[in-house]
């Protein structure tokens, strides 16, 4: 029953930590559970949730290392009904080396987020910008995946790249997650964007989801910590994420 | 003599690329001989230089792994007078582990470097969005640092997490690059932009560059293969960028 949605692009600042942040509080709006799980050392998506982590608070990173660790003691509760968090923080730069050699390290987070998913209806997990073993591990942990793409010149590029990486773990692992792809920071006044997001819809097809449009109310929620549907209900960016939720809500997780 | 200058923030797609791809434009317009390096495992650089790329080609990989590498035999020319490359390639992502137990693994670029450097007027290292051994590497190999900067939300910590790096240099090497920080995507009406801006310079002051204006000849100049100063002469782009290369030829590299 919950739907495990990896937040996905190798490319940097194409909307990944914006999308998980303001889907999460479309989905919380409608009275969905939703567990946000921050997997970038950066952890600004922790930071946009108002997550203030002190020394000795459990993060995302216990996930990984700890051999036998409950993800539940690492889930801390935001201000928004319904969500809740995993946070990252910067010692998860490390994790990488750690895990290297370990047995079925790119299997890890599906495991230990095995217990407690079923006591939410959405998990949505924020990727960072690479296609290292911590994102290998999104992938695998998930069924489905958005991928916020960006009308810009390294965009095809980049998808290319992380649908090769998700049929080399459909080859793998007999399964891979389903990808939907979310153009972002689409500004209608732009020409050159329009061309490459033709060029893009062109080789995906049905798998593009409505744009999310430009909105500097996007920049400012993460501010205020709240979610744009919450900070600024009649935004431009409240009503893109708003549809997003709705389109998740009605299109199972199937491909 | 030769200018060494590392373009670096973590934070993804705040125009890294953008930035090294058309300074080293700007500079080589300028009649300087310059090289440019992609460490950046998405070699978004090496595309938008027209470097291809065959099997066998030596990389900028090779400088990090093999023992004994004449750093000459991975440069390639561009189709720029002036303007050579080292290019990246996707299997620089493994690098890290490769060279995680080296010997003075920070140390590794800059000894690399030494025997070609005086050849070129400047050095611009294009860094991948992370604090990685391979940036930490770039931030060695250098004496100047240029950081792109959004006016944006998680800009604040990503510049903080930076000056921490560069102050553990110092303290380690006894030297560290002397940071300038350049605000990108500068677009006049967004309101929610200045605010940052004003934030951010109020906290960094005469460091702060001229900034580099929104322009979609930025984004359309890497298709052509050509840095935006030799494609679109006249725009707010190769304005900007030849101030920004006119203010670095102005003042020499110390802070
Ligand atoms: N639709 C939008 N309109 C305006 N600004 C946006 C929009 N989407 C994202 N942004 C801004 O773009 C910047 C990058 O977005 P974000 O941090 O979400 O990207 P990311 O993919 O998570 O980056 P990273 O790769 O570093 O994790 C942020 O400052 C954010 O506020
Ligand atoms: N001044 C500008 N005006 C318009 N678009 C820009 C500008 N600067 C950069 N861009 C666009 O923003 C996107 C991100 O820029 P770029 O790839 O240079 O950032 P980056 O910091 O190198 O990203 P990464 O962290 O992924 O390496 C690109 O599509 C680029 O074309
Ligand atoms: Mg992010
Ligand atoms: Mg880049």
């Amino acid at each position: 029953r919950p739907r495990r949605i990896a937040i996905v692009n190798q490319k940097g600042g194409v909307g990944k930590t914006t999308t998980t942040f303001n889907l999460a509080g479309a989905l919380a709006r409608r009275g969905r559970k939703v567990l946000a799980i921050d997997l970038d050392p950066q952890a600004n998506l922790t930071s946009s949730l108002g997550v203030e982590m002190k020394e000795g608070d459990p993060s995302v990173e216990e996930l990984f290392v700890e051999e036998e660790f409950d993800a539940r003691k690492a889930v801390r509760e935001t201000r928004i009904p319904g969500l809740s968090c995993i946070p990252a923080r910067p010692r998860l730069a490390g994790v990488e080396i750690k895990i290297f050699d370990a047995f079925l390290r790119e299997t890890i987070l599906d495991r230990k987020l095995e217990g407690i998913r079923d006591e939410y209806d959405f998990l949505l997990l924020d990727c960072p910008p690479n296609l290292s073993l911590v994102t290998v591990n999104a992938l695998v942990a998930c069924e489905e995946a958005l991928v916020p793409i960006e009308a810009q010149t390294y965009s095809i590029k980049a998808i290319s790249d992380l649908t090769n990486t998700v049929a080399l773990i459909r080859s793998r692992l007999g399964r891979g997650v389903a990808l939907r792809f979310l153009p972002t920071k689409i500004d209608g006044r732009l020409k050159v964007g329009q061309e490459i997001l033709e060029a893009i819809k062109g080789g995906l097809k049905e798998r593009v989801l409505p744009p999310i449009r430009t909105d500097a109310n996007l920049v400012r929620a993460p501010m205020l910590r709240a979610p744009v549907g919450f900070a600024f209900p009649r935004s431009k960016g409240a009503k893109d994420y708003a549809r997003l939720a709705e389109e998740l809500l009605r299109e199972p997780a199937s491909a």
